[in-house]
């Protein structure tokens, strides 16, 4: 799967 | 996402509901500080910068936009809401608060995931929140006795980053590439900082006492 965005948490 | 995220962004979510009732019920800020309360409202500002830009899901988007405009709105309250406003306590709360913005800023500068305006302020959120909560256990320990809502408030806003270092553990074990060290290294921090008032609370909860702060 592609580098999930490392931002996907709050 | 996993449970402990889940539960984590909904303790989180309590934590903001329970200060919410508190404020709305009680008509005061009693035993709350503002400082807390503004670097929280710079925290949410600083680390979703991207809520335009860069769509997770929709439950992100909520949650943050949740998040900005509740941290506003209590600062608000505190700040210009007559009645709240009267009940604001600045001779107790006197952290100084700006030198936590600096530290975090300066902190941010140097350790940071890329040398990007996004990822500084990202950076830069996640130490401040690290020690966001300072002013409000330094008042709480000078004001004695805490009000119920107060204490819970800060108990659930402490095991939400609790809950979210279990979330970093079972991500790294179950994603291949699942680092995220700022974060991590710096929720432990949070977590740590919490430490006594989690004992206190938990001994007032045990002898069914009032939760009481040594000075």
């Amino acid at each position: 799967c592609s580098q999930e965005s490392s931002k996907d948490e709050l | 996402m996993n449970i402990f995220r889940l539960a984590g962004d909904m303790t989180h979510l309590l934590s903001i509901l329970v200060l919410l009732l508190k404020i709305y019920a009680t008509k005061s800020c009693s035993g709350v500080s503002r400082k807390t309360q503004e670097l929280y409202a710079i925290v949410f500002l600083a680390r979703y910068l991207d809520l335009f830009t860069d769509f997770i899901s929709v439950y992100n988007t909520f949650m943050k936009i949740v998040f900005i405009a509740s941290s506003l709105a209590i600062v608000w309250c505190i700040r210009v809401h007559p009645m709240v406003k009267r009940s604001y306590d600045k001779d107790l709360d006197t952290f100084r608060h700006y030198l936590l913005v600096a530290a975090s800023f300066l902190l941010a500068l140097f350790l940071h995931e890329k040398f990007t305006f996004l990822e500084i302020f990202w950076a830069f959120s996640i130490y401040l929140e690290a020690v966001a909560i300072l002013p409000q256990l330094v008042l709480l320990q000078r004001s004695g006795n805490v009000d119920n809502l107060t204490g819970q408030y800060v108990f659930f806003l402490g095991a939400y980053r609790g809950l979210y270092i279990l979330n970093w553990i079972y991500r790294y074990l179950t994603e291949p590439r699942f680092t995220r060290w700022i974060a991590c290294v710096s929720g432990v921090v949070q977590t740590a900082l919490y430490a006594d008032f989690f004992y206190y609370y938990f001994i007032s909860w045990k002898n069914n006492s009032k939760l009481k702060l040594p000075a």
